[in-house]
């Protein structure tokens, strides 16, 4: 059986508004290390990677893989139920077709429990080469989501270049173009969740969509940075790690010119 | 115009 009591359930909310607007059914993955999932968007452009490991829990219980099929849409309707200071508690067997989610209010005064349907659903999982980034820019994670909401009302897609000086967001669209270049600034006074910092060992440059970008910033409420990984044609990952827990990813592929 | 690649383009099966 598996059984998981997490005592900041507040924090699955913001794991599922970070995945709601991309996907909207996938395999919860219980195992001994902790819960995780791995789904793709439907037109297979951007992938999400989510760990919660289970040293993160109050108390945590797998006895054996359980792949947890759900319909995220009425996982949010779900866990919406719960109060943002709620402890959570879910709860299944080894073959579920029902999974429990258990709520107690945080002075014990209200305790809810909710049960909802698994869903078979056809892995579509894909194997994401642990690579070394070419370049790592790590950033505010609120001075992403304001970037990216710029950019995309100008233009669709976002030309992201990273050099030693810094990575500069370029756009185009019908009314004109815009540039924002974002400078490091590790040697400041700013505390470490302010500053931007730039890793590369080549520049790179690459083409991403924008409305994807903007999908992914619904992390931003779940860490106060976000990391960014690029290697030269490839997908580039964008990370917010949950303090304590693991980490939301999304990968997401290139625009290439043909 | 640059075109928009799948991940299959890029990660393989498990």
């Amino acid at each position: 059986m598996f059984e998981a009591r997490l005592l900041q359930g507040g924090l699955l909310k913001k794991v599922l508004d970070s995945i709601k607007d991309i996907i909207t059914e996938g395999n919860f993955d219980c195992s001994p290390n902790g819960l995780s999932l791995q789904a793709m968007d439907s037109s297979h452009v951007s992938l999400i990677d989510i760990l919660l490991e289970s040293e993160g829990f109050e108390h945590y219980r797998c006895d054996r893989n359980i792949p947890m099929g759900l319909n995220i849409t009425n996982l949010v309707k779900m866990i919406k139920c719960a109060g943002s200071e709620d402890i959570v508690t879910i709860k299944c067997e080894d073959k579920p077709d029902n999974v429990t989610f258990l709520f107690e209010s945080k002075d014990n005064d209200k305790i809810s429990d909710f049960e909802m349907k698994t869903m078979t659903i056809d892995d579509e999982h894909l194997l994401v080469p642990d690579q070394t980034y070419t370049a790592v820019v790590k950033m505010p994670s609120a001075e992403f989501q304001r970037l990216c909401r710029d950019m995309a009302a100008i233009g669709d897609t976002v030309n992201i270049s990273v050099t030693k000086e810094g990575v500069r967001f370029s756009t185009t669209g019908d009314m004109g173009t815009a540039n924002i270049t974002v400078r490091p600034n590790p040697s400041g006074d700013q505390k470490e969740e302010e500053r931007t910092e730039v890793q590369i060992t080549e520049p790179v440059s690459a083409g991403f969509a924008l409305r994807y970008l903007n999908s992914f910033t619904k992390a931003t409420p779940l860490s106060p940075t976000v990391t960014l990984g690029m290697v030269p044609n490839l997908p580039i990952v964008v990370e917010y790690k949950i303090a304590d827990m693991g980490h939301v990813r999304y990968y997401l592929a290139p625009k290439i010119e043909d | 115009a640059a075109s928009q690649r799948r991940l299959e383009d890029f990660f393989g099966a498990p």
